[in-house]
Formats: C-alpha cells, sequence, structure tokens
C-alpha cells in the first residue's frame, strides 16, 4: 500500500492511497485502503494521516482519524501516531501497522507495531527524497 | 542504583512493542520548506513523481494532483508489488484495486474498492471525487464507472508472477487463508460454518484444547482421522502483504 500526503505552497493538504490488498483475500474483501479515516485522513486546518498494515484490524480503529484529530485537540504528530497504534495494540496485541503524522507546519513523525516501519520525506530543504526508519 | 535505574526504564521501553520516529528541526525551521510530500515505505520515485508536480517552477500543480502523480506512479511501477495490478492475488487468482483521495481544503474524497480490471486505481477515485456526488464505489460497478469517464479497460489485471503465487498457494492447499470457524480447516474449500457441519457430518469433529489458566489455545478439526489446526491466526501480514 501506499498512503501519501501532500502539502502545497499555500498550505493545502490532500491525501491519497493506492493499493491491490491481501494476496489470497476472500473475493470481495475490502480493506482500508479506501475507508476514509483509516488508510488517510486530511484537514488544512490541522494536518494530515497516512497508514499501512492490517487493514482487517486498522480499519475497526479509523487511525488516521484519530491522528488528524489528536492533533486538532493539541497533540504534536509524534504523540499523535503513538496514541493511534497504541489504541489498536491495546486491543489486538499481535496487530501489524504503522501511521505517520504531519502537521500543518510541516512537522512529521511515524509510530509503528509489529515490524520496522518506513516513510519517505521531500520537501524544499532537502535535495530528494529522505527515507527515515522507525524501528523496534 | 542509577544504572538499575536505567535498565528499568530499558525493559520498560521493551515492554510496550511499539516504535515512532519523529522528524528534527523545529515548526520554524519547517515553516520555510513547503511544499512537502511525504509516503509510507521508501517509495522513492512515487515521492519524486508528486514533488515533479507540486514543485514545478510555473508555480505547481495541486496538491490532489500531486498525490494522483506520486500514487499512479507507484501503481505503473507495482511498489512492492502491493500497489497496482499485478499483484495480491486473491482466492481466485484476481487482482483487484482498493484507491482513495481526499481534498483537505474542501473535505471531498472519492473512493473506489474491489475494482476489477482497471488499473488505474488512484485515478479512478479521483474521477468519483470530480465527477459525483458519492464517496465509495465498489466492484463491477466502479470499474463501469472508471471505464465511462475515460480510464482504460476492461483489462486484465494479473500478471504471470501473481498467477504463479496464486497456482503456488492452491498447490499448498489454500494455505494461509483468511476463513476461520469453517470446515475444511486445512485443504481448499469450498467451506462451510462449522455449526452447521457438525450437525450435517458426525465425521468432523471438533475438539477444543485448553491452556493452564483454562482458555481456549487452539481449535482443532477431526476429519478423516486428520487433527488440523485451524490457522485464523497465521501472521499473513508483512513488508510485502499488507493494506
Amino acid at each position: 500500500t501506499i498512503s501519501m500526503t501532500v502539502i502545497d505552497k499555500m498550505g493545502h493538504i490532500a491525501v491519497g492511497t493506492s493499493t491491490n490488498g491481501a494476496t489470497f483475500k476472500i473475493p470481495g474483501r475490502v480493506g482500508d485502503g479506501p475507508i476514509p479515516g483509516s488508510s488517510s485522513y486530511a484537514d488544512d486546518e490541522v494536518g494530515a494521516c497516512g497508514a499501512t498494515g492490517d487493514g482487517d484490524v486498522m480499519m475497526r480503529f479509523l487511525p488516521c482519524y484519530q491522528v488528524v484529530e489528536s492533533m486538532r485537540r493539541g497533540m504534536e504528530p509524534l504523540d499523535a501516531a503513538r496514541d493511534a497504534i497504541s489504541r489498536i495494540a491495546r486491543k489486538y496485541p499481535d496487530f501489524v501497522g504503522a501511521v505517520f503524522a504531519i502537521n500543518r507546519k510541516g512537522v512529521h513523525a511515524g509510530a509503528c507495531h509489529g515490524w520496522t516501519f518506513q516513510y519517505s520525506v521531500r520537501n524544499s530543504s532537502m535535495h530528494d527524497v529522505e527515507v527515515i526508519t522507525v524501528y523496534p | 542504583g542509577r544504572s538499575s535505574v536505567r535498565l528499568l526504564l530499558g525493559l520498560l521501553l521493551l515492554r510496550f512493542n511499539w516504535c515512532s520516529a519523529a522528524s528534527g528541526g523545529g515548526a520554524e525551521e519547517l515553516a520555510g520548506t513547503f511544499p512537502v510530500v511525504v509516503s509510507t515505505w521508501p517509495f522513492r520515485e512515487a515521492v519524486r513523481a508528486a514533488w515533479e508536480v507540486i514543485s514545478a517552477a510555473d508555480g505547481g500543480g495541486s496538491a490532489v494532483d500531486a498525490v494522483v502523480a506520486g500514487c499512479s506512479a507507484c501503481e505503473v511501477l507495482r511498489c512492492d508489488g502491493t500497489v497496482g495490478p499485478g499483484g495480491s492475488p486473491d482466492e481466485n487468482g484476481e487482482t483487484t484495486l482498493d484507491a482513495l483521495i481526499m481534498n483537505g481544503a474542501t473535505m471531498e474524497i472519492g473512493a473506489v474498492a474491489a475494482m476489477r480490471y482497471v488499473k488505474d486505481g488512484i485515478k479512478a477515485a479521483k474521477l468519483v471525487m470530480e465527477h459525483s456526488k458519492h464517496t465509495l464505489l465498489v466492484g463491477d460497478k466502479a470499474t463501469s464507472f472508471a471505464i465511462s469517464m475515460g480510464l482504460p479497460g476492461p483489462s486484465n489485471l494479473s500478471s504471470p508472477e501473481s498467477i504463479e503465487k496464486w497456482e503456488n498457494w492452491r498447490q499448498n492447499h489454500c494455505q494461509p487463508n483468511f476463513w476461520k470457524n469453517v470446515a475444511p480447516a486445512s485443504s481448499c474449500g469450498p467451506y462451510h460454518p462449522i455449526n452447521s457441519v457438525s450437525a450435517e457430518s458426525e465425521d468432523d469433529v471438533k475438539d477444543v484444547v485448553h491452556d493452564s489458566q483454562g482458555g481456549v489455545c487452539q481449535e482443532w478439526f477431526q476429519n478423516d482421522n486428520l487433527l488440523e489446526p485451524m490457522n485464523s491466526h497465521l501472521k499473513v501480514v508483512n513488508r510485502h502483504n499488507h493494506d
């Protein structure tokens, strides 16, 4: 799955997700990819979020909606990302997934559970894409 | 004493099996760094494609256009086999696509789910957002909508790799899979709910094994003199198989 956030020069935010889902899924199964607030979410006034992992579990918690709403209430991106992941892990200790969070100022962070996660960033102060590894 | 405290602190951190990272720099330093593109996984080409759109010298495209460019690049490149056509076959060997796009300025959303025969997932999602008042279209109807709005199709979304993966899975008795509480437990379907199966057939016997705390640790089926574990808790999500 790719989940992507773009903030333009005016501060307008868009997010998107594209995936072919889980391998050997039961035909008709839909994961979290097309579910608003699960795989991605954005609000110009706050920031955005992207997610990846076990969609069957993640879509039960809408982690990206949670991240954006936590930032709206004042949380920093790192805390918001950690909080969203921990809410899932409390109920599903074997859950595998990750989120990145970015606020409208451009501060970003990631959190994960069950695997090592990487996310990519490019802004105008970088010469090329930088990959950030989120270690277990 | 101080080292003991550090050790205890380290163990506590390990106890929480989550991980996190944050970017360096404060908000003031980052305020002049727009535009910004962020993507899950090291999909560098996807981020570069989005960056080209959003940072163009003529003022740049919109954030929505940049997201479409970035995700489309991944669909063409089939990033990790988890994006676009040619990956993640379902139980019938078919690849279907899920995609979503959201405009954070207007809160408009377009999405497609389980879309068949069209390779452009994120473009189809954008068409839903821009040419309908709905949020999510699914299955064959999403396909029809996307093609009627001008996307190429119908196309076969399978690849030699996805077909080979599916054939190997069939030869492995369709394991692992996403079924639970069904029979047969460790071979290909058709599957039946266990309650109705036990009522219908005396050959299938369910036995529940308890651990020392009295909890159920594994369910077993006896079928044709074979004891087979149910695989409902098998880990099937990994770097190359995820949403």
